[in-house]
C-alpha cells in the first residue's frame, strides 16, 4: 500500500486487512485508517512515504500509556504475575529474574501454582538454572499460604524483588479469580503497597480474547503492565493497541523465545515497524 | 448479539418480495465484523460473505420471521456446513496399537490434552501408553507423568539426553511388544518458523506412522492461526484439530480459519483444565458460538 504512486479506495482496504491480520481488531482498523485518510486530506499528504510515516506516528501515540519501568525500591518490590493458561507466565518470570540478576538485583520466586501438574517442579528448575530461591509448598497447598509464606522469607532474606508465580486461570472463571483476589488480600494485608507490580502476561498469538483478559484481570487484581510473550511467533500481537485504547495498562516487555534471556523491554518504535512490514 | 446487530440493519426490509443487494450490504458488514471479532482470519471471512451473499439474495422474504432472523438462519448454516461434518472420532490401526501424535504452538494444551485423549481410550476398554516425547520444557516430563499417574495410565519416559523422535519409536515399540492398544505422543510446542523443530516433528511422522496427527489449537488464536497450521500441516499431514479453552469465552472463529484452509477436520473440543473426557465436536454449536 504504501508504495503506490497513488492511493483508491481498495489501498485503505488492504492497509485495513493489514492491521487486521496483526490482530488489531476490526474496530480499531477502522478507526485508525479513518483517521489517516482524515489526515492524509486535511495536510495534502502525497507521498506514500509520507503516508507511512503518518500512520507510523498514529499508531505509535496510540500506545503510550506511560511508564515502561517495573516497579522498584521497596524492600522487597513485589510483583505478581498473573495471565490465562499457557500464556508464557512461569517462563517470563525466570526471564524477569534473570534480567534482574544481571543488573545486580537478588530475587525470591514464590511457586504460587499449586494446582498444576509440574508446576513447582517448572519453577523450581528455574530456580536452580539462576540460582535465585524459590518458595514452593506442597501441590494442593493453598497459594495464599504459599505467598505469605514467601513474604516472610524474602523480607528476611533481604531480596530486591518477590516475583509470584501464579496458576494459570481463564479470566472469566469466577472462582479462580476469586482465589487470585484473596492473594492480594494477603499482600495488601503485608504491606499497603503490595503488590507494587501486577504484570499481567498475554500470549502474543492470542486474538481479540486478550481485550477481555485485560479487563477482567484488570478489574479483579488491578494490572499495572503487561507481558507480551511470544512474539518471536508470526504474529504481530496487534490487541495492544485496543487493550491500550480502552485501559491505558503500559506493555512492559516482550517475550522472544524460550531461553532465559528472551525477554525485551517493549519498544513501541520497533513494534509499529513490525506491525507494517 | 449478532441477531439484535443484523435487526437494526435489515430493519427497512418488511415481509413483502426477494431479499436484495442493496438490503443485505449493511447486514454483511455486521456479519464481517462479528466475524473478525471472533478472531475467523480476514480472506476466510472475505470468501464467507460471498458465499453468504449468493445464497440471501434472490431469496424470498419470508412472512413467517423477520429478516434477520432468515439472514442468521442462512449465515448459521453456511457456517455450520464450512466447519464439517460431526466427527467421527479417532482413527484406529488396522492392527498393532494406533500411534496418536499431538503437536502445536507453545502452551496449546497438548500436554494435557494427550492425557485427555488417554482417559477416552481408557474409558473405551483401550489399553493406551503415554510417551513424554518433550524433553526441552522444564518438567515436561514430571507433568505428563503425574497426568498419567491421576488416569492410571502408564507413561513412557527417557533421559532428557534422548532425542524426541528416538523416545516416540521406542514407545512405539515397547507398546507393540506390551500389546498396548495405542500409544499417545506428548510433543514440546514450536512455532512454525523454528525449522529445525518443524523438520524434527516431520521425521518423527516418518519413524513412527501416526494414524492421527492431532493439532492441537487454543480456542483464542488470532489471525496466524491459519498460517500456523497450514506450516505444521505441510510438514506432517494433520488428522484433525482438537481446540483448548473452550471453557472459556473466546469465539473460537481460529477452528473456521483453519478447517477452511487446511480442509483438517475439527475432532475435539477440550473444555477444562482437570483431566476429563474431551468433547466431541458438533458444528452447530461451534457456530453459534463463533457468530456470538
Ligand atoms: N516461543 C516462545 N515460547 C514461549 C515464550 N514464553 C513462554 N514460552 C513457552 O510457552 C509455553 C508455556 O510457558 P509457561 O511459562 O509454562 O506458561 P504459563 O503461563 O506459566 O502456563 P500455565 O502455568 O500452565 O498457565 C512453554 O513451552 C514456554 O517455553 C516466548 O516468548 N516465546
Ligand atoms: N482452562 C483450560 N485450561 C487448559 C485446557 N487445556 C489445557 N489447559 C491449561 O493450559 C496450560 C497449558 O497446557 P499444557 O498442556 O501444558 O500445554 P502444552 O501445549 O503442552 O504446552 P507446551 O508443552 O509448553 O507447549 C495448562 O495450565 C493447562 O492446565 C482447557 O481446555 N481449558
Ligand atoms: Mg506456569
Ligand atoms: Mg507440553
Amino acid at each position: 500500500v504504501f508504495t503506490r504512486s497513488s492511493i483508491g479506495d481498495d489501498d485503505w482496504e488492504e492497509l485495513e486487512d493489514l492491521l487486521i491480520t496483526g490482530d488489531v481488531g476490526p474496530e480499531f482498523a477502522l478507526d485508525i485508517v479513518t483517521r489517516l485518510r482524515q489526515q492524509v486530506k486535511d495536510e495534502g499528504i502525497k507521498t506514500p512515504d509520507a503516508m507511512l510515516a503518518a500512520m507510523q506516528t498514529l499508531l505509535i501515540e496510540a500506545l503510550d500509556a506511560g511508564s515502561g519501568e517495573l516497579a522498584g525500591g521497596h524492600g522487597p518490590t513485589i510483583v505478581l504475575v498473573v495471565g490465562v493458561n499457557g500464556s508464557g507466565k512461569t517462563t517470563s518470570i525466570a526471564k524477569l529474574a534473570h534480567s534482574l540478576k544481571r543488573a545486580g538485583l537478588t530475587s525470591l520466586l514464590a511457586a504460587a501454582d499449586t494446582f498444576r501438574a509440574g508446576a513447582i517442579d517448572q519453577l523450581k528448575i528455574w530456580g536452580d538454572r539462576l540460582d535465585q530461591r524459590v518458595v514452593a509448598h506442597q501441590p494442593g497447598a493453598d497459594p495464599a499460604a504459599v505467598v505469605f509464606d514467601a513474604l516472610g522469607a524474602a523480607t528476611a532474606a533481604g531480596v530486591d524483588y518477590l516475583i509470584i508465580d501464579t496458576a494459570g486461570r481463564l479470566q472469566t472463571n469466577r472462582n479462580l479469580m476469586a482465589e487470585l483476589e484473596k492473594v492480594v488480600r494477603v499482600l495488601n494485608r503485608a504491606d499497603a503497597g503490595a503488590p507494587h507490580e501486577v504484570l499481567l502476561v498475554l500470549d502474543g498469538l492470542t486474538g481479540q480474547n486478550a481485550l477481555s483478559q485485560a479487563r477482567l484481570f484488570g478489574e479483579a487484581v488491578g494490572v499495572t503492565g503487561i507481558i507480551l510473550a511470544k512474539l518471536d511467533s508470526s504474529s504481530k500481537g496487534g490487541v495492544v493497541f485496543p487493550i491500550t485504547e480502552e485501559l491505558a495498562v503500559p506493555i512492559k516487555f516482550v517475550g522472544t523465545g524460550e531461553s532465559i534471556d528472551d525477554l525485551a523491554v517493549f519498544d513501541p518504535t520497533e513494534f509499529v515497524e513490525a506491525l507494517l512490514r | 448479539r449478532l441477531t439484535e446487530r443484523l435487526d437494526a440493519a435489515l430493519k427497512k426490509m418488511t415481509g413483502r418480495g426477494k431479499i436484495r443487494e442493496a438490503d443485505v450490504d449493511e447486514a454483511m458488514r455486521e456479519v464481517r465484523r462479528a466475524l473478525l471479532e471472533a478472531d475467523v482470519h480476514f480472506k476466510v471471512a472475505r470468501s464467507f460473505i460471498a458465499a453468504v451473499r449468493e445464497r440471501a439474495v434472490g431469496k424470498e422474504v419470508l412472512s413467517s420471521v423477520t429478516p434477520a432472523q432468515q439472514v442468521v438462519k442462512i449465515v448459521h448454516d453456511e457456517l455450520t456446513e464450512l466447519l464439517g461434518r460431526e466427527t467421527e472420532g479417532l482413527a484406529k490401526a488396522s492392527d498393532g496399537p494406533t500411534v496418536i501424535m499431538v503437536i502445536g504452538l507453545q502452551g496449546s494444551g497438548k500436554t494435557t490434552s494427550a492425557a485427555k485423549l488417554a482417559l477416552r481410550l481408557k474409558k473405551a476398554g483401550g489399553t493406551p501408553l503415554l510417551a513424554a516425547a518433550d524433553v526441552k520444557r522444564p518438567a515436561a516430563v514430571e507433568q505428563l507423568r503425574t497426568l498419567g499417574e491421576q488416569i492410571d495410565v502408564p507413561v513412557h519416559f527417557e533421559s532428557a539426553k534422548s532425542k524426541p523422535e528416538h523416545i516416540a519409536r521406542n514407545a512405539l515399540d515397547k507398546a507393540r511388544k506390551d500389546k498396548h492398544s495405542a500409544v499417545i505422543v506428548d510433543t514440546a510446542g514450536r512455532i512454525q518458523l523454528d525449522e529445525e523443530l518443524m523438520e524434527e516433528v516431520r521425521r518423527m511422522g516418518k519413524l513412527t506412522k501416526p494414524d492421527e496427527v492431532l493439532f492441537v489449537a487454543d480456542a483464542m488464536t488470532g489471525q496466524e492461526a491459519v498460517n500456523v497450521a497450514a506450516e505444521f500441516h505441510e510438514r506432517v499431514p494433520l488428522t484433525g484439530l482438537i481446540l483448548t479453552k473452550m471453557d472459556g469465552d473466546a469465539r473460537g472463529g481460529a477452528a473456521l480459519s483453519i478447517r477452511a484452509v487446511t480442509g483438517v477436520p475439527v475432532k475435539f473440543l477440550a473444555q477444562g483444565e482437570k483431566v476429563e473426557p474431551l468433547e466431541v465436536f458438533h458444528p452447530d454449536r461451534l457456530a453459534s458460538r463463533i457468530l456470538g
